[in-house]
């Protein structure tokens, strides 16, 4: 599903220079489940950026399906990325002047349903997510860190794409709601979606197929998750 | 150090009502490290928020020191709680537009220490939070989210406030990362600094002395950490 093939990205800001990729290459299968771990500041958010098409890689290629999304434009690409690609983001970017229901349902906009058909299908995510309903009015600024983390998943799950793309998910959670998001990527993983997920606990990545370790900016091994 | 009586806030928006706490009260001695735990939603974050003078109680009252802080004026608040409380944020609150150095030294502005030696005390700060001295001139969002929350640590203990409130400190930190700020906490606390930690990790919440747990709005217990 996706193909990384040595990806560099570099960050430059005035005398600033920061290799965040040093060469990268992987693939990820579709239908499989797989998770990044690596200490802070080794990557992982910047190859998830780049894996997600939300940015571009300084050096190196990426096939999504086998499209080179290179040579796609950036209108075009962000019209590929809105219909494969759900992306949890790891500070949730939800818009603050939206409703959380608008916010859940954003994914859906372009595609043309009628009203309860989109609330339908964001109740449902949010439910998936481990939310609540008396959330749907409010606004995200209103709700606990936890609670936005699960509409940002609600948000990112709800058009069904075939890619889950998910920046520690499950970090502002205690256990009991980790495991109802968790076991919610295992079920869409069932149904076929794609899911990569980064996250700095070995609990949730064991519930994965394989783990990939990053260490300043390579792929340093994988590991077989091993589950209890 | 801190007291807490009979506290309860409730939050209102158009017919929305939500009773985040529901008659909490508790104590804090000086010189203790108490952590508090409990599900998303439980109302942790409005607790130490109201407990950081951030927030003021729909009922009851807040002691600092012995002081009956709802007496204080808005502005008189202010100056205590810069004064007496540093704060980690679960969402970090950094300021985008100054640089990694200047967010740092903010509670030391109304100090009138010479530059040098608030910069000395910035560095002194960042490097107990685990940072690096090469992060102090990027912009916060030109860091990873893990180091993003050492910058935040950082600004809350470069005062030696009397009091430390951390709201999830190490959410988004790899293990080694979040060993090294709770062994920072541990040696704060051993120099007689009160320190109030909310997480959700337990092997966080073992390095403190008691660990509060609240539900649903309502102290449902205490539990003596295992550590191992
Ligand atoms: N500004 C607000 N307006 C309305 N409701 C709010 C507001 N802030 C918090 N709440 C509600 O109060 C309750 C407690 O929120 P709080 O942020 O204290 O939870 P928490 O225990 O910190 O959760 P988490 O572990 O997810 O961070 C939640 O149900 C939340 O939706
Ligand atoms: N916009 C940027 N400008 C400059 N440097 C950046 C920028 N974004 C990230 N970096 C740097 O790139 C490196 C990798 O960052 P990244 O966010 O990918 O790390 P991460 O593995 O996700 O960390 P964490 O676990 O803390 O979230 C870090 O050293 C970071 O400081
Ligand atoms: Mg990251
Ligand atoms: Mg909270």
């Amino acid at each position: 599903a996706i193909v990384v093939e040595e990806v560099y990205k570099v960050y430059r800001s005035g005398t600033n220079v920061t290799w965040a990729l040093r060469g990268v290459s992987l693939s990820v299968d579709r239908g499989s489940f797989v998770s990044i771990m690596g200490p802070s500041g080794s990557g992982k958010t910047t190859l998830l950026n780049i894996m997600g098409l939300l940015d571009r890689p300084t050096r190196g290629r990426v096939y999504i399906d086998g499209v080179d999304t290179l040579r796609l434009s950036d209108r075009e690409l962000a019209e590929f990325r809105n219909r494969k690609i759900g992306f949890v983001f790891q500070t949730f970017n939800l818009v603050n002047r939206l409703t959380v229901l608008e916010n859940i349902e954003l994914p859906l906009i372009a595609r043309g349903l009628a009203r309860e058909e989109r609330r339908k299908l964001a109740v449902d995510a949010l439910l998936k997510a481990g939310g609540d309903v008396s959330w749907l009015s409010k606004r995200p600024n209103q709700l606990s860190g936890g609670q936005q983390q699960r509409v940002a998943i609600a948000r990112a799950i709800v058009g069904s794409p075939t890619i889950v793309l998910a920046d520690e998910p499950t970090g502002n959670l205690d256990t009991a709601s980790a495991r109802v998001v968790i076991k919610t990527f295992i079920e869409l993983n069932k149904l076929g979606q794609t899911i990569v997920m980064i996250t700095h606990n070995p609990e949730v990545a064991n519930c994965s197929h394989m783990i990939y370790l990053i260490r300043d900016g390579r792929l340093v091994g994988t590991m077989d998750p091993s589950p209890e």
